[in-house]
């Protein structure tokens, strides 16, 4: 089974190819294994 | 072998009548029965024969797949013969067989021993069940096991989003353009608004270039985004259309031997549920690269809402073996029920939460459903 996570999450709505350090970014790689509760992605307040 | 004995008997039978004896006529008789002996064990070493070269096949094509892994060539969609036959199926039934067949309950003293025999095959960690295994009566209630206390600590940090499951991350990424395609596998995508619904809440695409060679799945013209514009409008003031937000995605496979508890990823609201009645293809990793729409034709219940950053939805898409999706906050739903036709573009069966714009609030880390066989 599946599940697909889609949302929305902050951007600094850079130009593209370049990223702020406000993206929301994720943490993991394909093929990870992850658990609940572990993060996937974060995001840091400018 | 009974069926074979009169054939025998009905065979020599005749024989003597013919020609009066057996032996008189060449021994014909006692020559046949001879070639009928072999009938039985002939059949058995062809079906064994048959089975090995067939399991011999798929170690050489997985051996060629994994090299080709190994060199970074990317597998490619191609559908292929078994892909349709597995079309042909009824493979919501047999899933609710094995539904029933797991389901019945397990002498106490053999629970232990069928437990860790699953857990042997599917790699489940037996340290993590909330009860001793003799209480689990049966496979299925097993299978959706919760786990003890503190096992599954959730990150603390607020600008973060959590895994909702245990799994592997099959594809992850930012959605850009105005179709928001999820890639299956290389060479095949599908749209966010065919796997979540062609009204779910998502806020108004920027008008976006499209893309020729992108296959849009389930949506008749471009102008569903509009229409998810237009849709329920009190809803959808509760996303506003945010410049500074991009629109992410994530995809996550459970194995068979993984802990099947959904989680809540973050503080947020679901606002609707949208229940899909589908298909049950297998969901792995060869299915997705030779079943077309493989999420988007599977059973699958959707959750849709906002936390603090903009919209949230939460796909939770079953299988043959894994059929039902439970969710705690709406116990009386039910998956994977018999039906008498299915029809591919049937619309899925929605449910606006009360109160309407604000619905369930779901804490972060907070159990929210579970999948289960059959």
């Amino acid at each position: 089974s599946t599940v697909v996570l889609v949302f929305q999450a902050p951007t600094a709505n850079t130009p593209e190819g370049s990223s702020s350090s406000s993206d929301f970014r994720f943490c993991v790689k394909h093929g990870d294994r992850v658990r609940v509760g572990e993060a996937l992605g974060r995001w840091k307040e400018e | 072998t009974s069926f074979l004995n009169n054939l025998r008997s009905n065979h020599s039978a005749r024989a003597s009548s013919l020609g009066g004896g057996g032996t008189g006529s060449g021994g014909g008789g006692s020559g046949d029965s001879k070639g009928n002996a072999f009938l039985l064990p002939g059949a058995t070493m062809a079906t064994i024969l048959m089975l090995g070269a067939l399991h011999a096949r798929r170690l050489y094509e997985d051996k060629k797949i994994e090299e080709k892994r190994e060199r970074g060539i990317e597998l490619e969609f191609k559908p292929d013969v078994k892909a349709s036959f597995l079309g042909i199926l009824p493979l919501r039934s047999i899933s609710r067989a094995w539904g029933s067949l797991t389901s019945v309950e397990i002498p106490v003293w053999m629970r232990p021993y069928v437990y860790k025999a699953w857990s042997r095959a599917f790699h489940s960690n037996l340290e993590e069940p909330a009860l001793p295994l003799e209480e689990y009566a049966s496979l299925q209630e097993f299978f959706v096991r919760s786990l003890k206390e503190g096992c599954r600590p959730i990150d603390p940090d607020p600008r973060c989003l959590v895994s909702p499951v245990d799994g592997t991350v099959v594809r992850f990424g930012e959605l850009k353009g105005s179709r928001g395609m999820i890639e299956q596998v290389k060479g095949h995508s599908y749209s966010v608004s065919a796997l979540l619904g062609n009204n779910c809440l998502l806020p108004m695409a920027p008008e976006g270039k499209e893309s020729e060679d992108e296959e849009a799945i389930g949506e008749n013209n471009d102008k569903s985004w509009w229409t998810v514009s237009l849709a329920s409008p009190k809803l959808r003031e509760s996303i506003s259309a945010s410049p500074m937000k991009g629109l992410y995605y994530c995809v996550i496979y459970l194995k068979p031997g993984d802990y099947h508890r959904i989680h809540s990823p973050a503080d947020w609201n679901a606002l609707v549920r949208r229940h899909f009645a589908g298909r049950l293809f297998p969901v792995n990793e060869r299915a997705t690269r030779t079943i077309r729409n493989l999420y988007v034709e599977n059973e699958r219940v959707v959750l849709e809402g906002v936390w603090k950053e903009g919209f949230m939805a939460l796909a939770a898409v079953g299988a043959t073996n894994i059929g039902s999706i439970e969710l705690f906050i709406e116990p009386e739903l039910r998956t994977n029920k018999p039906k008498k036709k299915l029809f591919p573009t049937e619309p899925p069966e929605e449910r606006v939460y009360d109160p309407e714009g604000h619905g369930v609030k779901l804490e972060k880390g907070k159990q929210v459903g579970a999948f289960n066989m059959g």
